[in-house]
């Protein structure tokens, strides 16, 4: 005997979404046209005003979105939005003598290095909703579990992408940085290839 | 080499560092399942210089999931509530059948109750029993069957001088 299935209530919102205007670097009027991408809206319009427990969009090992709804449990706040710390951020270092800086426990021919942090440009990041990949998202894997992701963060190794699938690839984008100028890449490419397995490789997949 | 690369982008913004992909049956070259190594060349790389080994990922690209289960049809109409009711009417033919069955016997035996004549039957059952020799009241899986017709037969074991 099973219950009857009662119908989940399909989620359909009347609201199109539409372009909205914004100014960036003070003089600067642009429009910005959302998309939604696998059920994600990338570029939408940010609310009013900003809470920290508004929804973010994490992903899981094969790359598909799911949501995180903050919550605040105990004084604490669980699925918290992501914290990119200074991955993201320019660091400036500058050599002062003991002297410029005038501390008393230097000398005057002591050196410190100060480092300072400068945030990145954030206009067009912050239109993506999506968990952005750091190096501390990365996971080992290969046998011995020694190998590093980079600069994968989804999907994971080894995983099954079912066709006619969305999945997000996300990778670091500081992982990219031109050896000969120690600047960042602009522009990047995905590749897919075939693989041949080893017959012995083959049949460790479940089924 | 690049040339090996079945699938290839276009050059997209690396601040991002997020690309849908979606794979397509075509991929699969007709088969269930196809290996794919996915990799990322930056700009700075050229075309005859990128390896794709160096820091690319290993998936698997399936037709679907390997465990058969309701197709998106079937899970649609459960969604919807209308889910097939044919076994409604296995369950439920199983149970009428049996009770019209007993029905139509309790009329048949009602209607010959005088005509029945079981005695054979009931003779058999009982000689089945009488097979024990001795007193029943000793057995007490026999306790509660008069054992009327036959008394007990003496049993003179020992022969007295006399005889």
């Amino acid at each position: 005997y099973r219950n009857a299935v009662k119908p989940r209530p399909t989620t359909t919102t009347s609201e199109e979404i539409k372009p909205w205007l914004r100014t960036i670097y003070s003089t600067q009027v642009e429009v910005v046209t959302p998309t939604v991408i696998a059920g994600v809206t990338f570029s939408a319009k940010p609310p009013m005003t900003s809470d920290a427990l508004h929804p973010w969009i994490s992903l899981d090992k094969l790359g598909s979105p799911k949501t995180k709804n903050p919550e605040i449990k105990k004084g604490r706040t669980v699925n918290g939005q992501p914290d990119y710390s200074t991955y993201f951020q320019t660091v400036h270092t500058t050599m002062l003598s003991g002297a410029e800086v005038g501390a008393h426990n230097m000398d005057s021919n002591d050196i410190y290095n100060q480092e300072i942090f400068e945030d990145e440009d954030k206009t067009y990041v912050s239109l993506n909703p999506i968990i952005r990949c750091t190096p501390d998202r990365y996971r080992n894997k290969g046998l011995a579990k020694d190998v590093s992701s980079e600069p994968f963060c989804t999907p994971f190794e080894n995983v099954e992408w079912k066709i006619d699938h969305t999945y997000f690839v996300t990778w670091f984008t500081k992982f990219f940085e031109d050896p000969a100028t120690d600047k960042i890449a602009e522009k990047v490419r995905l590749h897919a290839f075939y693989v041949k397995e080893k017959s012995h490789e083959k049949g460790f997949g479940k089924r | 080499s690049l040339k090996g690369a079945f699938f290839s982008t276009e050059w997209v913004k690396n601040v991002d560092g997020l690309y849908a992909m979606e794979p397509t049956e075509e991929w699969l070259q007709d088969k269930y399942e196809k290996r794919i190594l996915l990799a990322i060349q930056p700009d700075y790389i050229t075309d005859e210089e990128f390896d794709p080994w160096a820091h690319g990922l290993l998936l698997h690209v399936i037709m679907g999931s390997r465990v058969f289960k309701n197709t998106k049809e079937q899970l649609a109409l459960q969604d919807a509530g209308l889910s097939d009711d044919t076994w409604y009417y296995v369950a439920l033919t199983m149970p009428t059948m049996v009770v019209v069955a007993c029905v139509a016997m309790y009329f048949f035996l009602h209607l010959n109750k005088n005509h029945r004549d079981i005695r054979d039957v009931r003779q058999f059952a009982v000689n089945q029993k009488h097979r024990v020799l001795g007193s029943f009241k000793s057995y007490n899986k026999y306790k509660k069957l008069k054992n009327r017709p036959y008394s007990e037969l003496p049993t003179h074991s020992k022969k007295t001088s006399k005889q």
